[in-house]
């Protein structure tokens, strides 16, 4: 089961 | 961070060179859609609100801050500063933009991550910036021939939007944990708007020739 991810990304 | 990812943002500061060099040197802003661009700094100015309380590395820090000064300039030269204001025209670029604002807001305030103010907020930037190309899109269809430079530029924002599809692709297949629900869909939408520009890129720049895009 995968989790959304933290904010990352631009 | 992977290649895909790392020539996506490249790409995306590429278009940011290009527009800034199209209306510094060319002294024109003909062509370029200053509501595109008023939404642009919508997004980031309402995504990187995070600057002053999430850290996950210098370089996405920095860019933030890179992105959000790009984007103000390119609105404050087109819109203030002569000769450039006066090369832009509103009855050409009238694309209705509270028509893309609005819906974006709503879906923000119910399609989000966690219900918190900001997840709202961010959640509205990611939905804004699928959409915030139409207006430069449809003006680039109402002149019909697209300038060289004005080309380079919506095709290095689409390769940046490719670049990051394979990225995320790349993610999840390589991240143990790794989803972005929002972000796949409303990326996915942002690319396929470009697919139809592409197509005439590619036909007007093949061949190495250096010819104006024309769209039909």
């Amino acid at each position: 089961q995968k989790n959304e991810a933290p904010k990352d990304e631009l | 961070m992977n290649i895909f990812r790392f020539l996506g943002d490249m790409s995306h500061i590429l278009s940011f060179v290009i527009l800034l060099l199209k209306i510094t040197q060319g002294k024109s802003a003909a062509g370029i859609s200053l509501r595109t661009q008023e939404l642009y700094m919508i997004v980031f100015c309402s995504r990187y609100l995070d600057l002053f309380w999430n850290f996950s590395s210098l370089y996405n820090s920095f860019l933030k801050v890179v992105f959000i000064a790009c984007s103000s300039a390119i609105v404050y030269i087109i819109r203030f500063k002569s000769p450039q204001k006066d090369t832009w025209n509103p009855e050409l670029d009238n694309f209705p933009i509270q028509y893309l604002i609005g819906p974006c807001a709503v879906a923000g305030l119910l399609i989000n991550q966690d219900w918190t103010p900001f997840e709202m907020i961010w959640a509205f930037s990611i939905y804004l910036e699928a959409v915030a190309i139409l207006p430069q899109l449809f003006l680039l269809q109402k002149q019909g021939e697209v300038e060289n430079l004005t080309s380079h530029y919506v095709a290095a924002l689409g390769a940046y939007r490719g670049l990051y599809l394979m990225n995320w692709v790349y993610r999840y297949f390589t991240e143990d944990d790794y989803l972005q629900r929002i972000v796949w869909f409303a990326g996915t939408v942002q690319t396929g708007l470009y697919i139809d520009f592409f197509y005439h890129y590619y036909q007007s720049k093949r061949g190495g020739l250096s010819r104006p895009v024309k769209l039909p």
